[in-house]
């Protein structure tokens, strides 16, 4: 049923 | 020195529910503006943004930045022994390394005090304020809650795809699959039970339902909850506080 994403893909670092 | 007074524990209560099995540790971040937090759970797939405005206080003041780090499972023993109707102060001397927790029984004469251990906690901060919306529904947040408990008896994702006038949940598994479509509607007498869909682009994401069982432990903050998404990039869930907010950022599931 897919791959789960992270976030670290989506956003960078403050 | 911060000094925090809620009306009622309940609220402090349910937020803190609301984050503690998707993060055992994060930084409550005090300003003369109001709480906030930013935590990523261990997986990094779920990230809670936490805003509590100074104006969800009965009382409120933050001389100086403050950052507070606190174990969500200690805090949670803690305030669980005041009663929801309490007053609760959370108060914090600017060098603390403890949290002073008041319940003021607003009936009896009785003043219950206790401290709570502050953490160093390292966390990096995502930038997450510039993301853009292709599609937004607002719907029952209890709705919404038994849409994701539903569809997780069927499969470990829940795929969320939304047209101009519908939004379908579903799911398929070994044992079956199952789907639940909502259309915009207008309740005058019952608007908390309205329910609106925009959009700019069609959207077609799929998402963890583990990480959805976490996000719908916020359902008692808000009659509502608000779902922005954007095809491929995280969706995100607010629950509103009554000045201030709680929401998710998930990442989506992708085909390989």
């Amino acid at each position: 049923t897919g791959t789960q994403g992270r976030l670290d893909k989506f956003f960078v670092v403050k | 020195m911060l000094e925090g007074k809620f009306e009622e524990a309940s609220l402090l209560k349910k937020i803190v529910e609301a984050m503690k099995d998707c993060v055992s540790s994060c930084n409550f971040n005090c300003t003369e503006n109001g709480i906030s937090v930013q935590a990523v759970d261990n997986s990094r797939v779920l990230l809670i943004s936490l805003l509590i405005e100074k104006d969800t206080f009965e009382e409120y003041r933050c001389d100086r930045n403050i950052t507070l780090g606190i174990g969500l499972g200690s805090f949670s023993k803690i305030i669980g022994n005041g009663a929801n109707s309490d007053y609760l102060t959370i108060q914090a001397e600017d060098d603390a390394d403890t949290l002073g927790i008041i319940f003021e029984d607003k009936v009896k004469d009785k003043i219950s005090e206790y401290n709570l251990k502050l953490l160093d906690i390292d966390a990096d901060l995502l930038e997450v304020d510039a993301m853009e919306t292709d599609a937004t529904i607002t719907l029952p947040s209890a709705d919404f809650a038994k849409i994701c408990k539903d569809m997780k008896t069927l499969s470990e994702s829940l795929q969320i795809t939304v047209t101009k006038d519908s939004a379908k949940f579903q799911s398929a598994g070994e044992i079956g699959s199952g789907s639940v479509v909502i259309k915009p509607k207008t309740d005058i007498d019952h608007p908390e039970e309205s329910i609106t869909i925009s959009l700019d682009k069609p959207i077609d994401l799929s998402f963890g339902s583990k990480y959805l069982s976490d996000i719908i432990k916020a359902t008692s903050l808000s009659q509502k909850v608000t779902i922005k998404l954007t095809e491929d990039s995280p969706g995100v869930f607010e629950y509103k506080l009554p000045s201030g907010y709680l929401r998710f950022y998930l990442a989506p599931k992708f085909d390989e």
